[in-house]
């Protein structure tokens, strides 16, 4: 279990990683 | 007015970066709002991508996922599929927070297709590596190989290494 949830984490974390710096500018 | 709303963006944008995400968010809504008064749907739907960004980072992720289905909604409208497939993948990524990996599945699923149709084989790279992932949790290793492969292929096409 503990070792497909950090699979999971791994994809959406690049995804949060990416977002951090994502802004929809005016 | 109109340049109110866009300073109120701008604050929102720059609340967000310095990652003040509460501030953040109560400059988008008075963003959204003038948008709202304007009838401008391209600057309604900016507003809810960056509500629904700034929620993932609150940790509210219901709200985020109801924030990127509005965004979702306004890009069909709009008829801009790089962003639809956009609202896909962070409804895809945001689901998968909230552990409902059918849903999850469903979104990158459509980020898929909206990526192939595009010929945008990062996006589809991506997409892959997300379905193989969601498959796993669901319980479908079979699935989950599949989309495994087509990440490692499209990956060795990129030359994305890592």
């Amino acid at each position: 279990g503990q070792r497909l949830h950090l699979m999971q984490v791994d994809s959406v974390q690049r995804w949060m990683e990416d977002l951090k710096l994502m802004t929809e500018c005016e | 007015r109109a340049a109110q709303g866009r300073a109120y963006g701008n604050l929102g944008n720059t609340h967000y970066l310095l990652g003040s995400f509460m501030e953040a968010t109560a400059f988008h809504k008075e963003r959204l709002a003038i948008a709202k008064e304007f009838g401008d749907k391209a600057a309604e739907r900016r507003a809810y991508s960056n509500l629904g960004n700034a929620h993932i980072f609150l940790g509210r992720f219901d709200v985020a996922a109801e924030y990127y289905k509005k965004t979702l909604q306004l890009s069909r409208q709009l008829k801009d599929q790089a962003v639809e497939a956009q609202a896909c993948y962070s409804l895809g990524n945001t689901y998968t927070l909230l552990q409902d990996y059918e849903r999850a599945a469903e979104y990158h699923l459509r980020h898929l297709l909206i990526a192939q149709e595009l010929a945008d084989r990062v996006g589809e790279g991506r997409a892959c590596w997300s379905l193989g992932n969601a498959y796993v949790s669901m319980g479908s290793p079979a699935q989950a190989l599949t989309f495994a492969k087509k990440h490692l292929e499209i990956s060795q096409e990129i030359g994305d290494r890592n």
